[in-house]
């Protein structure tokens, strides 16, 4: 799966997230990718998610929206990021990774899984990750 | 407020030999998309773009190089959603079409619904012109190694927490 989030200088924010799935799924399988609110989701209003991990975890918890209810609450993209995987990991034992802005250019690449490679540009410079922490 | 671009290249095990390719090209799609709103381009085309990019690298699981399903095929699966208006559109089950997040950003542009899939998303594709690719052009020599082993190694029906 692969995945981008982005706010521009109108600060409108988009999202877009792809993938072949999982290996040896059934066919006709459709994951979390396609799925408004689990894949990805984007609002004005809050900010926009791309997810990636485990697909069907991901779409019982529909985690790119959880995320954006997060923000809505006050959490920051950090924070949400963190409390939608935990809770995914919590309530289905499903990994996986988001990254995530708001509306002002603030940003998150957070992840339960082992990796995620991300990065990030902002202001001429890019910022980037491979394993938790970095 | 700062424009920005956050990428990502899945939350799988990528393999030791593999992760510098990974890096690099996450590195390569973020820069493409920042280059466009460096030009004044809006968030949805910087979004596509970076994705476009990340399809077109055999390193990924997406577009060339997806993973293979249990009959040792390519489907895949593609969404945009613009925040503005929150419009959205995405492909489910799609085998021989390049890019699908082109062809997801078509569903919501050309069409009013949000989701085609497998052959309507195919028909979809046709009436507007999108080229469609012999489906082996999407397969690598690694995705097909590991659709092998996999194969090998597991029942079929042991699906249960494999990561996209």
């Amino acid at each position: 799966t692969v995945g981008a989030v982005a706010v521009d200088n109108e600060g409108n924010v988009a999202c877009a997230t792809s993938t072949g799935g999982v290996l040896n799924k059934m066919e006709g399988r459709v994951g979390d990718t396609p799925c408004i609110g689990c894949g990805g989701y984007a609002d004005n209003q809050v900010g926009a998610v791309s997810a990636t991990g485990h697909g069907e975890a991901n779409m019982r918890v529909t985690l790119a929206r959880l995320v954006l209810f997060h923000m809505e609450q006050g959490q920051s993209v950090e924070a949400a990021s963190d409390l939608s995987l935990a809770y995914m990991k919590s309530r289905v034992g499903g990994l996986g990774g988001v990254v995530t802005v708001d509306p002002q250019g603030q940003w998150a690449a957070r992840f339960s899984s082992l990796q995620m490679p991300w990065v990030a540009a902002q202001k001429d410079a890019l910022h980037y990750g491979l394993y938790t922490g970095e | 407020m700062l424009p920005v671009v956050v990428v990502h290249g899945g939350a799988s095990d990528i393999p030791k030999g593999r992760t510098g390719k990974s890096v690099s090209g996450v590195r390569s799609a973020a820069r493409a998309g920042y280059t466009i709103l460096q030009g004044g381009g809006s968030s949805m085309d910087a979004v596509v773009e970076a994705v476009t990019q990340l399809e077109n690298n055999p390193f990924f699981s997406a577009g060339c190089g997806s993973v293979l399903n249990i009959k040792g095929e390519v489907e895949m699966d593609a969404i945009v959603m613009d925040g503005k208006t929150l419009g959205s559109g995405a492909v489910s089950a799609v085998r021989n079409i390049t890019n699908p997040i082109q062809l997801a950003r078509l569903v919501m542009d050309k069409t009013s619904h949000t989701l085609l899939t497998a052959e309507g998303a195919n028909q979809f594709a046709r009436s507007i012109g999108v080229p469609e690719v012999p489906p082996e052009s999407l397969i690598t020599e690694y995705s097909r190694m590991c659709w092998e082993k996999d194969l090998a190694a597991n029942p079929a029906e042991c699906q249960m927490w494999k990561m996209g």
